[in-house]
């Protein structure tokens, strides 16, 4: 049976897609059958895995909007374990139809419903919002994971989004639990993220992951040579901090 | 004659609000009288000058929905020449309506035209997408101003933006100019970095500016004691590379 993981935030550039990509890549390789559904207008995961506009016929928008079936917009990118639905949306006309079509946000749940049993994990990417496409990815998922940068503004963001997650579990998805709170793109050197952090553990102290990612480089590069960090450099920091996260989350799912 | 000035960009962080609330400032110490207008539910104008839900009564949300005079919203923040109207969202349906009430796209146009003779420049931060709210500040806007962080996402997403924004300008807004793409965060140490700003400067040549925002400890740190970074550090870095942006736009202008 699988397990459906939101991965969302209204902050926007806190790690959403390189959580998606590189947490999902760590569980197909740790031998988990992965689904990547990218929810996020920009497309960012079909751009971390170069698959342009050229090779992509259907995607997510094709699905909601249009009735294909889910199967037709699954790419296989050539890694074991591993696949993605790109969203496929082209212009601001078909952004706004997309999101007018989400409103009815049980969508989303029915489509992935087809599916489930063929992958251990399905990873949703959420666009930076928390307007119907998020709504629909919260009322589809098992669990939610939020990445929080050790800034001001995400810190900030992150209370009121917590309280509107209830909010939205309540109305559309009781069952709705928060996986965690991933902490992302470290400073060591930051004085202020340090605070952030202490703060972070302790107001949020049993949801907050014991892995936390690093500011590392590698991360930033990967997408531009089409590969998930592990593939360009295993032993980067970057690729060692999201297999201890997909092994976390892995462990944390056999104790339930 | 004011000249109303919008911050956009579909992708997340890359500096939109810091933009805002820092050109804001610099032109405000620089003599110009400025409005700023938070368009993002999420509300981070009003979190950089710590002003909590307490001391907000209106903002955008109630202005565009309830129909309340912008008058009633703007807030007083205790800085010469510097005005500001926050979103005042407080939760996700409030968030949904706001979206709906947008789809009329020439709505806040219709309610800036009412002040604009009482300032220089009204400056428009904007949420992370391209859906009905961000279309109306294009359809609102003189000139669009696109922060871009040197890296690989943010490059991707630009040139499928600035088709997009095309396209709006034709049906929505002939009149919008690109005032330019602003390169935030840089820094100078990252080997991708410089890459990437030799490929924005050839690419888009004449619309990049001049000046480039550094990543600069002091502008992150700036919102947490509730200031721009002018008042913390009037010597940091980062505001003396938003000042000499200020002084770049006001010179722009007077070319014209
Ligand atoms: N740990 C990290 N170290 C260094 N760079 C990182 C790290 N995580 C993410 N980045 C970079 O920071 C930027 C923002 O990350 P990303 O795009 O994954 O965030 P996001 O939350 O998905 O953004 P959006 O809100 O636009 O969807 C990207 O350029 C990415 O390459
Ligand atoms: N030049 C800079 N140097 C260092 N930190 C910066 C700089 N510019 C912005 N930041 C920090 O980076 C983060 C993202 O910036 P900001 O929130 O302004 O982006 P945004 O585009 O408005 O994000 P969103 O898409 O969520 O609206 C913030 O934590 C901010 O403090
Ligand atoms: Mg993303
Ligand atoms: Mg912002």
């Amino acid at each position: 049976m699988s397990e459906v993981i939101a991965i969302a935030s209204q902050k926007g550039g806190v790690g959403k897609t390189t959580t998606a990509v590189n947490l999902g890549t760590s569980l197909a390789i740790l031998g988990q059958r992965v689904l990547l559904v990218d929810l996020d207008p920009q497309g960012s995961i079909a751009a971390n895995f170069h698959l342009e506009d050229i090779n992509v016929e259907y995607g997510l928008f094709d699905v909601i909007v249009n009735k294909i079936p889910l199967a037709l917009a699954i790419c296989d990118i050539g890694l074991d374990n591993l696949e993605i639905v790109p969203t496929n949306i082209k212009n601001e006309e078909e952004e706004i139809n997309y999101f007018t079509h989400a409103l009815q946000v049980r969508l989303l749940k029915g489509i992935l419903s087809k599916i489930r049993k063929e992958y251990d994990y399905i990873i949703l990417d959420c666009p930076p919002s928390l307007g119907t496409v998020t709504i629909n990815a919260l009322t589809a998922a098992d669990a939610l994971l939020i990445p929080v940068q050790p800034e001001y503004f995400s810190l900030k963001a992150l209370g009121k989004f917590l309280r509107s997650i209830k909010n939205i579990g309540k109305k559309h998805n009781p069952q709705l639990k928060l996986k965690g709170i991933l902490i992302t793109m470290f400073d060591r050197r930051l004085k202020r993220s340090k605070a952030i952090i202490g703060e972070l553990q302790y107001s949020f102290k049993n949801i907050v992951f014991e892995t936390i990612i690093p500011r590392n480089s590698k991360l930033a590069e990967a997408p531009a040579v089409g590969k998930p960090v592990a593939l360009l450099d295993m032993s980067s920091p970057g690729a060692v901090a999201y297999f201890k996260l997909a092994e976390e989350i892995i462990n944390s799912r056999n104790r339930r």
